[in-house]
């Protein structure tokens, strides 16, 4: 992004390098004594790493549940010696000094050789490409701050047109005979507010019948009932028995 | 005359009255 | 004397002419309330018996059944709209009192399978609803088959 571009930022804006990402971990490089060999270094690095790493770790476990402190530590303790083994295996069998020592292989690989050439030519090219459009991107910053410049300094003058002369286009016509609509349903506005009354008093006459059809279906209920009721009263116990007796 | 009206009358209301009140019942039942 | 014996005849038979008269009066009035009785129990019955076919009719109609009394002491039960084809079809089938007074089902039109069974259901629960809806169940069945 723009923003992270030192380049293109002003020489009171411009950042500096980024800082270090913790200041303890160039510590550890710098107490490694220097006259020891290459290949001691690194491993007296890597054990140095493993231990800031532990000292950092520790606090934040103190905090969990079930820790126990003398029990971490002398899983560290077994740890770092491992890690001593076996950084003192990598350096005797050259490992560690592998890293330092620059390739034997004299006989060059012409196609790796080449890829590199072709990425150092790709990485020059866009260098340069690069710092043409930041030119330009600068050059266009400058012209809209001009511009900005200018505008806020400009005062605005209004001035009516002759409509005909404005728009002066084949429909013109037929646009200025245009019907005024919103006048035309303003003008309809009595007639919507005697529709509304009306469709008030029928659904106040609706709610009406409703509640008669309610209460006369009830009412019918309630007499079906009572006829049914004592229609029983009268009923034979076996009509069809009596039925088939009768001569 | 008389008598012959008598008797059915007494026909309807010792058979067919009671046969369609029963009929009618049934029908109620069912 | 015999003048005065026909005399004497004569006034007899006036006197039974009167008698007569009067009782023939009392039969013709006897006779008009009679009739009149008649008349009125006439009109009641029938009356009622308007009310009663009317609401057999509406029996008929809404439940598509039709009871009858027939000959041999039989109650005949006839169901329409049984077959949505042809509602007009009549299934039936009668019942009687056998010597036992108990429900005998028989002449079912066309055969129904499980009319025994049915018969011996409303012998136990006298429910003849059930019974009649059953049969028409039934038949309903058999028709869709």
């Amino acid at each position: 992004r723009q923003s992270w571009r030192r380049a293109s930022m002003k020489e009171t804006n411009r950042r500096k390098s980024l800082p270090p990402f913790h200041q303890g971990i160039t510590e550890l490089s710098r107490s490694i004594s220097v006259n020891l060999a290459e290949s001691k270094r690194l491993g007296s690095l890597l054990l140095s790493s493993f231990q800031f790493s532990v000292q950092k770790l520790e606090p934040f476990l103190k905090d969990t549940k079930d820790f126990s402190l003398e029990s971490f530590r002398a899983k560290v303790s077994s740890l770092s010696e491992e890690l001593k083994h076996f950084t003192d295996r990598l350096e005797s069998d050259g490992t560690l000094q592998k890293c330092f020592e620059s390739p034997k292989e004299k006989t060059s690989d012409l196609c790796l050789e080449t890829s590199v050439a072709e990425m150092k030519e790709y990485i020059t090219k866009f260098s340069l490409e690069r710092h043409t459009w930041e030119q330009l991107l600068m050059h266009y910053q400058k012209e809209a701050e001009e511009i900005s410049r200018q505008s806020s300094e400009t005062k605005i003058t209004e001035f009516e047109m002759e409509r005909m002369t404005y728009l002066g286009s084949s429909q013109s016509e037929l646009l200025n005979t245009k019907p005024d609509y919103q006048k035309m349903i303003q003008n309809q506005d009595k007639v919507f507010d005697c529709m509304e009354l009306v469709m008030d008093e029928l659904q106040g006459s609706m709610k009406q019948l409703h509640a008669f059809m309610d209460e006369s279906t009830q009412c019918l209920q309630k007499v079906s009932v009572q006829l049914g009721k004592r229609s029983l009263q009268q009923l034979d116990r076996s009509p069809a028995r009596k039925l088939l007796k009768l001569q | 005359e008389l008598r012959g009206q008598e008797r059915a009358l007494d026909e309807d209301t010792t058979v067919t009255i009671p046969a369609a009140v029963y009929v009618a019942q049934l029908y109620r039942r069912v | 004397d015999n003048l005065l014996k026909l005399i004497a005849e004569v006034k007899d038979k006036k006197q039974e002419v009167e008698v007569l008269t009067a009782n023939i009066q009392d039969l013709k009035e006897e006779y008009a309330k009679k009739k009149e009785t008649i008349s009125a129990a006439n009109k009641a019955n029938e009356e009622k018996l308007k009310r009663l076919q009317k609401s057999a009719d509406l029996y008929k109609d809404r439940l598509g059944l039709e009871i009858r009394k027939i000959y041999g002491d039989k109650l005949q039960f006839i169901f329409t709209n049984i077959d949505p084809k042809h509602p007009e079809t009549p299934y039936m089938f009668s019942l009687r009192l056998n010597e036992a007074r108990d429900y005998e089902v028989s002449d079912s039109a066309p055969y129904l399978e499980h009319l025994a069974e049915f018969q011996e259901n409303v012998r136990k629960t006298n429910n003849f609803s059930a019974f009649l809806a059953n049969v028409r169940k039934t038949f309903t069945t058999m028709v869709s088959k």
